[in-house]
């Protein structure tokens, strides 16, 4: 009936129609998401350099940011992080939301000088974050 | 029980909180772990500065390995991937004690004999001998007119302080290899590797060698230069190992090049990367046969 209507119109509007607009720029252009981030250091600045003789820097980079709802396809989470999220908003908000943590690393070759004096060439894995996930 | 597991975890977490030296949490580090560089970033974070100081190596055995460096690593330190070996460590000694055995002669061209003491103490249980070469930096001051040809003789001995050679006869190998080099080399490389490879699988850690070495001028190409009368020293030296660390530290870039890609391998196939021959050149026999597989 029209007088459902007009009652309904007449009601003040929610906040959810409000932030319409910035709930749709969430989506399309997300602030804050979980991604790579450059840390470039010397080792001068740790005075690691009296035994990591190369390289002089090194930038082993970092995750950081939100974990969006909907993670599967761009970060590749398995099925058990959307079940985390749907634990910490549904059921319990002491469980941690999913984690911004690296997934791939890369690499680094270290030059250092041994206690002994003997100089060391070595290959270490997983040096540097390459890519970034939700967990 | 689960309260005392608790208790202790809640007594080890107090430990570091109080700044206390984590030592004993890194007894629980097998060996493996031990290898890398986790103890050291271990020790900076529990004691919260760069280490202790440590000797100084010698600057032209540091110039060697800083061009090593570079020839293996970009410039931001990643491994270069158009590599064609299975090292992933390359070990640099210099020689802890040297006497001088004999002197030389400079009219035959013999060069005095050195012994050489070198301590391998830093070699780790899991990181394997693939090549090894005594490096030999020639003098900037001697200029050569002509090419120089060397024999090179090396006996590796039992140290005389060792008690563990009662009852069994001191071993020893000997070793001759001849090389040319002229006025362009600053370095010589003599290989090695079949001699210390038994040592070095058995665990042997200290390596006590003998070196004579004679030089001669060519003669074809000076004739009227008396038998290789010439003043040269070689200056001791340093004894390079290249070694595969096996420890899951270390970047294994033959195995993620060529097995992360294909999950569907079986067992039976990765376990064929352990068996690979000694040396480069066996290296690169492993990557052949390796392509053949594939075909």
């Amino acid at each position: 009936g029209q007088e459902t209507v007009s009652s309904e119109l007449k009601k003040p509007l929610g906040p959810a129609s409000f932030n319409l607009s910035e709930y749709f720029r969430q989506f399309l252009l997300p602030q804050n998401e979980c991604e790579l981030h450059d840390f470039r250091l010397s080792f001068s600045q740790l005075k690691w350099d009296n035994w990591i003789v190369a390289p002089h820097r090194y930038n082993p980079r970092y995750c950081k940011g939100d974990c969006p709802r909907a993670v599967g396809h761009r970060y590749g989470s398995p099925v058990h992080t959307m079940v985390q999220n749907i634990i910490y908003e549904k059921l319990d908000s002491s469980v941690p939301r999913p984690s911004c943590v690296p997934a791939k690393y890369s690499p680094l070759s270290v030059l250092t000088i041994e206690p002994d004096g003997s100089i060391a060439y070595k290959e270490y894995e997983d040096m540097i974050a390459t890519k970034c996930t939700c967990r | 029980s689960q309260a005392s597991g608790g208790e202790a975890q809640i007594a080890a977490s107090a430990e570091l909180e109080s700044g206390a030296m984590p030592w004993s949490l890194l007894q629980h580090i097998d060996e493996r772990d031990r290898a890398g560089l986790l103890p050291a970033l271990f020790k900076v974070l529990s004691v919260g500065r760069g280490g202790s100081p440590r000797l100084q190596p010698d600057s032209r055995a540091l110039h060697y390995m800083k061009k090593l460096y570079k020839t293996y690593a970009t410039k931001e330190g990643i491994p270069k991937s158009n590599r064609s070996h299975l090292y992933n460590t390359v070990r640099l000694f210099t020689p802890c004690t040297r006497h001088k055995q004999a002197p030389g002669d400079q009219v035959t061209g013999i060069l005095p004999s050195v012994e050489l003491l070198f301590n391998l103490d830093r070699i780790t249980t899991v990181e394997h001998l693939l090549k090894s070469v005594l490096l030999y930096n020639i003098n900037n001051s001697v200029s050569f007119s002509s090419a120089v040809k060397c024999v090179c003789n090396l006996m590796i001995k039992e140290p005389k302080s060792s008690s563990r050679t009662l009852g069994r006869a001191p071993y020893s190998f000997t070793f001759n290899s001849q090389f040319e080099f002229g006025k362009k080399h600053k370095w010589i490389q003599i290989d090695v590797t079949s001699l210390l490879q038994p040592l070095v699988a058995s665990n042997k850690r200290s390596i006590h060698m003998s070196i004579n070495f004679t030089c001669m001028k060519d003669q074809l190409e000076h004739p009227s230069a008396q038998n290789g009368l010439f003043n040269m020293t070689l200056v001791s030296p340093s004894l390079i190992l290249y070694l595969n660390d096996t420890s899951a530290q270390a970047y294994h870039s033959w195995y993620s090049l060529h097995y992360k890609r294909r999950p569907s391998q079986g067992p039976d196939q990765e376990r064929s990367l352990s068996a690979y021959p000694v040396g480069e050149e066996a290296a690169e026999d492993g990557r052949s046969s390796h392509h053949r597989h594939r075909r």
